[in-house]
């Protein structure tokens, strides 16, 4: 059996469209720790990593380790149909094929149940490590998500690098170049506008922008973005979801031939 | 431009 009551249901639906374009089907993943999904694009070079912990439920019960196969936009359809202010709560039971999205209103006079079809998802699950980066770049997540608006209308990929003086965002098409830099801002009266660089050592890496504009659909779960940079390492980009977990993006760099 | 990696190439199975 399985209950997940979420009193900011608006949360669940940012999340579905946040991932939606970059896969197709996944499987969530649920535990004593919380509600998770690991999955990879069709082409293996992204990954995402959602976890919404335990804590931030309202209502959590989950009696056995129980893993739901999804097709994301069948799920994504169901959760449109949820108000913005409404209390989602996620049922199913154990060896059930079906899961049920409930949707109660803010004044409790309107519920419905939507009853979705699983599926059965042949995923690969990878063992991400801790690691140390070179540099962690947090910045307002708006400002991130233009950039990469910005300069995928003149070239295919972004390099980013860090150094001392800030955060420079390249790129190059054919009718052009263009150079972005940020430098660290740290406004103690807003700390959701603040710009704040950490840096090891100067790292600079090359990205596809295709799926940096797909990450940045997840923008209006968090204010500010993180990204982590290393030059072994694909890039994390990380929108912390308030106090309850994060969504985590994963891309593998572009090389020289 | 450029090769572009998978991101198994950096993590492995569990």
């Amino acid at each position: 059996m399985l209950e997940l009551r979420l009193v900011q249901g608006s949360l669940l639906k940012k999340v579905l469209e946040a991932i939606r374009e970059l896969v197709t089907d996944a499987n969530f993943d649920c535990s004593g720790t919380g509600f998770s999904l690991q999955a990879m694009d069709s082409s293996h070079v992204a990954l995402v990593a959602l976890l919404l912990r335990a804590e931030g439920f309202e209502h959590y019960r989950c009696d056995r380790n129980l893993s739901m196969g999804m097709n994301l936009n069948n799920m994504a359809k169901m959760l449109r149909c949820a108000g913005n202010d409404d209390i989602i709560t996620i049922k199913a039971d154990d060896g059930s094929d079906t899961v049920t999205f409930m949707f109660e209103s803010p004044k409790q006079d309107k519920i419905a149940d939507f009853e979705m079809k699983l599926m059965d998802i042949d995923s690969e699950h990878l063992g991400i490590p801790d690691s140390e980066y070179q540099a962690i770049v947090r910045m307002p997540s708006a400002e991130f998500m233009r950039i990469c608006k910005d300069l995928s209308s003149i070239g295919d990929t972004v390099i980013i690098s860090v150094t001392k003086e800030g955060v420079k965002f390249s790129t190059s098409g054919e009718i052009g170049s263009a150079n972005i830099v940020c430098r660290q801002n740290q406004t103690v009266d807003k700390p959701e506008e603040a710009t704040v660089i950490e840096m090891q050592e100067p790292v600079s890496l090359t990205f596809a922008l295709r799926y940096m504009n797909s990450f940045t659909k997840a923008s209006s779960l968090s204010d500010q973005v993180t990204i982590s940079l290393s030059s072994e390492l694909p890039v994390v980009v990380e929108y912390k979801i308030a106090e309850m977990g994060y969504i985590r993006f994963y891309l593998a760099p572009k090389i020289e031939e | 431009s450029g090769v572009q990696l998978s991101i198994t190439e950096f993590y492995r199975s569990k």
